[in-house]
């Protein structure tokens, strides 16, 4: 493994969005991954629609919440195409779903892998370098006040509430992280970034681990 | 909630009725600082450490703040193969 690695140094993340007073970070994180695995594979970088998936996966709540693994399985399992975010805009708040033509522009996945790398988190990151940034959920109730620096302490793997995106790693100071991708803006944290620390399954980072293929 | 019909989803505990008042706000923030107290307070020494303060979430209880902005829905997950060691491709 490297040192360090950070996707965002390929030029495959997109911008720190802000999901307002909308729980929809699970939309916001799924929406992410499809974007660099997108970039990744050499389509341009782009704002993907968010709004798409809160209004229209069906088995979750919109910006009530929702599950990212009900989120990719309706991805995969509709083929559903994600249109532009200029082409269906984030309202911070549920809408009913509208619908494209067969013929309209999208980026649909081919499939996803979900896995606990609780234990493992080496491999999670090899997988974080062979499929590209990796959705995650965390038990975020002390990122309430979270301004910079390794989380460390006061992060238990306890109840998994919120999703966000790891887009990378740095191991080349005394404490390990992940670097991980918010949706509360980028005022908050790091630039929008929180770093977490590697290898003790901090917040339960490592618990709920899901990568798109496309 | 714009047409969708559906409950109000998954941990749904905390429903604000209105704008927030502003002694509310005041004992939010007055809680929140104690708290950043706290949690800066347990390991002054570790520099890399992460510190706690002020944000825009700062006027928001913490059941306030779970209601609005936490609200991904648990899953199981199948623990990943112990068997299994992931080789890496050259990263170009």
């Amino acid at each position: 493994l490297p040192v360090r690695f950070d996707w965002r140094e390929k030029h495959v993340v997109t911008q720190v969005r802000n999901q307002k007073m909308c729980g929809g970070c699970w939309a916001f994180s799924v929406v992410g991954a499809v974007e660099s695995a997108c970039a990744i594979k050499g389509e341009p970088l782009e704002d993907l629609s968010v709004q798409q998936v809160i209004d229209c996966s069906y088995s979750n709540y919109g910006c009530n919440g929702g599950s990212t693994l009900s989120a990719l399985n309706w991805l995969n399992k509709m083929q559903v195409k994600l249109v532009k975010d200029s082409e269906y805009p984030f309202k911070a708040q549920n809408g009913l779903c509208q619908y494209f033509s067969v013929s309209h522009s999208g980026f649909s996945i081919k499939g996803y892998s979900a896995y606990d790398f609780s234990d493992r988190e080496d491999e999670m990151a090899k997988a974080l370098l062979t499929f590209g940034p990796l959705i995650v959920v965390v038990d975020a109730v002390s990122w309430q006040d979270y301004l910079g620096g390794v989380i460390q302490h006061h992060c238990s793997s306890g109840e998994a509430n919120h999703a966000v995106l790891v887009t990378g790693f740095d191991t080349t100071g005394s404490t390990p992280y992940w670097i991980v991708r918010n949706s509360w803006g980028s005022s908050w944290g790091v630039d929008g970034y929180a770093h977490v620390k590697m290898g003790a399954n901090i917040c339960g980072i490592a618990d709920s681990v899901s990568a798109v293929f496309v | 909630d714009g047409g969708r019909g559906r409950g109000a989803g998954p941990g749904a505990t905390f429903s604000r009725t209105g704008p927030p008042s502003r002694e509310r706000e005041a004992a939010a923030f007055r809680e929140s600082l104690n708290r950043h107290r706290y949690l800066n307070s347990l390991f002054p020494n570790e520099n890399s450490t992460a510190s706690y303060g002020i944000n825009q979430f700062s006027y928001l209880f913490p059941e306030e703040f779970k209601a609005i902005y936490l609200r991904s829905k648990p899953s199981r997950f199948p623990r990943y193969p112990t068997d299994l060691q992931m080789s890496i491709t050259n990263v170009s």
